[in-house]
């Protein structure tokens, strides 16, 4: 049995049984995208199996990947910095020849709805590309990959590097930094919105083996 | 588990309720959802004269024909599946990411010679 049972979990595409040791919660997107496929009636016939259409992306694979990376220390030369976390996301389960249709990098906060800061006060996030091996240092000069101000801060904010990450690599390491920027003022209590920060996780859809040889009968 | 008939069940090639629950194979502690799903089987016979409603291939009647001539040189057609669906399975990788991945040829819908 343990030999068909290899064989057909290579199949399933994995590579031995998964036993989880701490199984991280269900994310609730993936949760939803798994109801709303089981009340579809069968068998589905209109349904493009090669389509997330929840997300409206090519693809057959949805994996949410758990951040395995450490916050660092602050110093940030200009401004207020409030965060500054290294993000660690192990991709190496990816098979060979996986397509990567979205990425989709999501913080998680605490709770909702700030106290909208004063006008002309803003929280402002990069995210730099580093060296998985390397310094969490971005490059000198090197631009982000992703730039950009909010003012309020929601239970999730979702980021789609869909283009960024088109070539994931087997890990992938981001440097994340959250500062507050405008007039001094109260610039604590602006960052104290981003002291809820509570995690992150990376949403990634790919257009696996089945898909892109076509039907091929097994 | 597949029921034990409560009827005589029909001697022909069709699809057999066959329901797969994950914790009868020990995959329950990685699969998060479904439990199990209806997988069904195909089982019966491709007899001569191959009723039409049994979806066969024209090669399938010629052989029931050869079959009945000759029973012991030639085989009957087998009962196989013809079509078949996905599902979609929500589960922990080996990296312990939870998952969602659609399967094709997962259920048997129909059968056929």
């Amino acid at each position: 049995l343990s030999r068909q049972e290899s064989s057909l979990l290579q199949s399933l595409g994995l590579s031995a049984k998964p036993s989880p040791k701490n199984p991280a919660p269900v994310p609730p997107v993936l949760r939803r995208m798994f109801q709303r496929r089981e009340a579809l009636p069968r068998p589905h016939k209109d349904r493009d199996p090669c389509r997330v259409e929840e997300l409206s992306v090519p693809g057959d694979i949805v994996r949410v990947f758990a951040d395995q990376g450490r916050f660092l220390p602050e110093g940030q030369p200009q401004g207020q910095l409030c965060l500054r976390r290294l993000l660690f996301f192990n991709l190496s389960v990816l098979e060979e020849g996986e397509r990567l249709t979205m990425a989709r990098l999501e913080l998680q906060f605490q709770h909702n709805s700030y106290p909208a800061p004063s006008p002309g006060q803003v929280l402002e996030l990069r995210l730099y590309r580093v060296s998985p091996r390397g310094l969490p240092q971005p490059r000198p000069g090197r631009r982000p990959l992703l730039e950009r101000s909010f003012v309020r801060l929601h239970k999730s904010l979702p980021l789609d590097l869909s283009a960024a990450l088109k070539t994931p690599g087997r890990n992938l390491a981001l440097l994340l930094e959250i500062s507050a920027s405008g007039r001094t003022g109260s610039l604590r209590s602006l960052c104290a919105s981003s002291d809820s920060f509570v995690a992150t996780s990376l949403l990634v859809v790919t257009l696996g083996r089945q898909c892109r040889a076509g039907r091929s009968r097994r | 588990s597949a029921p034990s008939p409560s009827v005589t069940p029909s001697p022909l090639c069709k699809p057999r309720r066959l329901y797969i629950s994950f914790s009868d194979v020990g995959w329950e502690n990685w699969i998060i959802a479904p439990q199990g799903y209806l997988a069904n089987y195909c089982g019966g016979e491709c007899p001569f004269p191959l009723a039409a409603e049994l979806n066969s291939t024209n090669h399938a009647v010629l052989q029931t024909m050869v079959h009945s001539l000759d029973p012991r040189g030639t085989p009957q057609p087998c009962c196989v599946p013809v079509r078949l669906s996905p599902i979609s399975i929500l589960y922990y990788d080996n990296s312990d990411n939870v998952v969602l991945r659609h399967y094709e040829d997962m259920v048997v819908d129909e059968c056929g010679c």
